[in-house]
């Protein structure tokens, strides 16, 4: 392992795809410390750029009460790009990670609206690997999922879903109509 | 953070792969 | 400081016989078992002889029967030579036994040999009064009084030398003393003469001769034998116990343990993953990794590898098992995702159809898939579907015009073996329901059927059909009937380059979490006689009247927990995925509640 003290950035000569992700990672980490012209910087997430990204996206909620559907995805897209870009590597995750999985329920919807399923379907399936385990995201997907007939994989979710919440009314009729059509599917 | 950007990141591999398989 | 030398051969015999038996008795037994065994998997597989296997042998190509050949021609060579070698050795045995017969020295060692039962004629179970009658008879003929006058000198010795062997006899099995002599010596009259030497001729160990016999023995002590143990020790412990080389395991574990959510799991991956495995490059130090990954993407879109070919079907063969060993460090890793990859990759294998929404249609023989995919309007990816068309449409949709080749096509595809799921439950033996801390299992009804046969719910196969003996066997062993049931056939699989009779993989889920909790269950056993039962959806209209649940044989599967179930009262929810290694289609995927009551 070699340190570069005029770019301050670490280095291995043979390193594996991993070791290697690692070391870019505490690179990155390094460069943006030192990139930081506030002296007085603490994990809160910058007022600035809260602002601008909440902007972003109050933009596109009054889109949507217009009905200006594409305008409003547009919009939210743009509110979740300035997240990724403007939020530090140092702040706090948590608040990130919130932010993000707010902005993205509400793509996710409007994707769905507009009938852009993949889309959807890959933002949730971003909100399942981070954790958010609610009945909303399994009708959502097996809603997704059936709408681009993958059937088996519907049943999966659906199947899921009801294991963490078996009352839920919605999963129960999204599982009758997904097994009619699995079998339709079968001949 | 840098983890969920490479997770966010690959949401567009993601769909290209997923598109061809389907 | 002068040893005796065998110079009369009385004693290398029985060593040189003794070093044969102890070779050859242990592998003639080895190798009648192999020949009886073998017979006994030939006449298990008579029973369940499929259409799909004697198809699977029509369809497969010349090259692919030559590679088999040669292979199998290996493995015989091999048993010939066992073979040579068992026969040679037991030549070499009756050669030492007749040489040992006909020894004199030998003959003469062993007369001196003394045996009070046969001098008196008696057998060594006798009875005291038996061997006093006995001797009294005996000692009347033989004693030197009674004997006749008429005899020479010479023969008047004999006999007193026999009187006095007979009285020996009787004394060595009734007085005390002599008896203790005979016991402890093997002669009433104490200890012999007893000779110590070498059981080798002289002329090995004391002439010119003795150097190279010396030479041998180094040599066998010092080179051989350690360097045959530490080859043993190293091939040992060079492979892990699921057959796969130690350095390919660590591999596939170094790519679980760093998995990262970001990658996609796709087949393309897992190739990479197996091509970098230790066993290709011991098969073939010349070739590269990304050689391996090309060659086993030649196999699945079915292409030529030029001069290639051989060591094509040899690294496809080889990737079964690391396909494999794969599955089984993924299930650790708890990883569902790669877990079920690695068995679709495996399918993708065996048929040489890649992953795609059609591979159930393009698996079977002679579609025209640019004509499937391109022609017809309905949208069909299963063969479920496929047979709720007319003969002749499906010649059209698959693009088959040889009618020929179309019920070759259709004879396939309705003995593909399709699983449904009749009953599906945790057990614990001895008890009706599921106590904390009990020991289940999971207990599977599946129904194997084509997917010609009309659909009927699980309600139309009656609870008594389902229901198992409840015997003291039973409870101790619950796996134990699954026995029972005949193995698999051979699968339809033409362009895998060696006969396979597959398996479906068990995998149980936590559906609390969505990850893998156990290593998989192979199932290799269950009947495929319902695929014979005629209920073609095509013609049957009223399923009341043509469908009768005793034509149809219920299958058992049953996967053990790894765990004792929980202390807390509740419903725990576990998803159980049954994949087929062989074909696109017959899979299962369902929850499964596991109710712990008190």
């Amino acid at each position: 392992l070699s340190y570069d003290p005029n770019s301050k950035l670490l280095q291995l000569s043979e390193a594996s795809e991993d070791v290697d992700m690692n070391l870019k990672q505490i690179n990155k980490l390094t460069q943006d410390l030192i990139a930081e012209s506030n002296p007085n910087f603490t994990p809160q997430p910058r007022d600035d750029s809260t602002a601008m990204i909440k902007k972003l996206f109050e933009t596109g909620l009054k889109q949507v009460q217009q009905q200006k559907l594409p305008e409003a995805l547009k919009s939210i897209n743009l509110a979740i790009e300035m997240s990724q870009r403007k939020r530090a590597t140092w702040e706090a995750f948590a608040v990130q990670l919130q932010e993000l999985q707010f902005m993205l329920k509400n793509r996710v919807d409007l994707s769905l609206i507009q009938g852009k399923f993949m889309d959807a379907l890959e933002d949730l399936e971003l909100l399942h690997n981070t954790g958010l385990n609610s009945s909303d995201v399994f009708i959502r997907k097996t809603d997704g999922l059936m709408k681009l007939k993958q059937y088996e994989q519907a049943q999966v979710e659906v199947e899921r879903g009801l294991s963490l919440d078996p009352s839920n009314a919605k999963l129960k009729a999204l599982h009758l109509e997904n097994s009619r059509r699995l079998a339709d599917y079968n001949g | 953070n840098q983890a969920l950007k490479r997770r966010f990141q690959a949401i567009l591999l993601r769909k290209d792969v997923f598109s061809k398989q389907w | 400081q002068s040893y005796d030398y065998d110079e009369g051969s009385e004693t290398w015999p029985f060593f040189l016989l003794t070093v044969l038996c102890v070779i050859l008795v242990p592998l003639t037994v080895k190798q009648i078992w192999d020949m009886l065994s073998s017979s006994d998997a030939e006449t298990e597989a008579q029973e369940q002889k499929s259409q799909l296997g004697m198809l699977s042998e029509a369809y497969t190509a010349d090259e692919i029967h030559a590679f088999r050949a040669k292979y199998v021609s290996k493995k015989s060579k091999w048993a010939a030579k066992r073979n040579l070698f068992i026969i040679a050795g037991w030549t070499l045995v009756a050669y030492l036994v007749q040489h040992i017969g006909s020894n004199d020295a030998i003959r003469d060692a062993a007369t001196t040999l003394f045996d009070p039962y046969s001098l008196l004629n008696i057998s060594t179970s006798s009875t005291e009064r038996e061997i006093r009658s006995a001797y009294r008879k005996l000692s009347i003929k033989f004693h030197p009084d009674k004997l006749p006058k008429e005899l020479t000198a010479e023969e008047r010795t004999t006999m007193e030398e026999q009187y006095v062997m007979i009285t020996k006899a009787y004394k060595s099995l009734t007085e005390e003393i002599t008896r203790e002599n005979y016991l402890r010596y093997g002669h009433p009259d104490g200890p012999q003469a007893t000779s110590h030497g070498i059981a080798l001729p002289k002329f090995l160990v004391d002439s010119s001769v003795s150097s190279l016999v010396v030479l041998g023995y180094v040599g066998l002590l010092g080179f051989i034998l350690p360097f045959l143990v530490s080859r043993w020790w190293s091939k040992t412990q060079s492979m892990t116990k699921k057959g796969i080389h130690v350095k390919s395991a660590s591999y596939f574990s170094d790519r679980l343990f760093n998995f990262k959510p970001s990658q996609v799991v796709t087949m393309d991956l897992l190739i990479n993953w197996i091509s970098h495995a230790q066993e290709f490059k011991v098969m073939y130090p010349a070739l590269h990794q990304e050689t391996f990954e090309k060659l086993i993407h030649d196999h699945i879109n079915r292409e030529n590898s030029g001069d290639l070919q051989n060591e094509k079907f040899r690294i496809v063969a080889k990737s079964h098992v690391l396909l494999f060993g794969l599955l089984d460090i993924a299930t650790t890793f708890r990883n569902l995702e790669i877990s079920n990859m690695a068995i679709d990759t495996l399918k993708a294998i065996v048929q040489a159809t890649p992953l795609s929404p059609y591979s159930q249609i393009l698996q079977l023989p002679n579609v025209d898939a640019e004509r499937f995919i391109n022609g017809s309007v309905d949208d069909i990816r299963t063969l479920g579907k496929l047979f709720t068309y007319e003969d002749k449409k499906i010649s059209k949709i698959l693009g088959i015009d040889d009618e020929d080749k179309l019920q070759e096509t259709l004879t396939v595809a309705s003995n593909i073996p399709f699983l449904k799921l009749i009953r599906a439950e945790f057990k614990v033996p001895g008890e009706t329901i599921v106590t904390p801390q009990s020991t289940p299992h999971i207990s599977l009804k599946v129904l194997v059927r084509s997917a010609k046969h009309k659909f009927f719910g699980p309600t139309k196969i009656p609870d008594e059909m389902c229901r198992e003996k409840q015997d003291f066997d039973s409870l101790r062993d619950p796996f134990a009937s699954i026995q029972d049931q005949p193995k698999l056939p051979q699968s339809f699989a033409p362009f895998f380059p060696a006969k396979r009779s597959g398996c479906w993989c068990a995998l149980v889920v936590l559906q609390k979490d969505g990850k893998v909790i156990q290593t998989p269950m192979l199932v290799d056993r269950l009947s495929f006689t319902n695929l014979k039962n005629d209920l073609d959806k095509r013609t049957v209209s009223d399923l009341e009247k043509d469908f009768n649940p005793e034509d149809w044989c219920i299958g058992t599967i049953k996967i053990p927990y790894s765990q004792p179930a929980p202390e807390e009262k509740g419903d725990y929810f576990f998803r159980v995925i049954v994949k087929s290694t062989e074909y696109f289609g017959p899979d299962l995927d369902f929850t499964v509640t596991m109710s712990v009551r008190e």
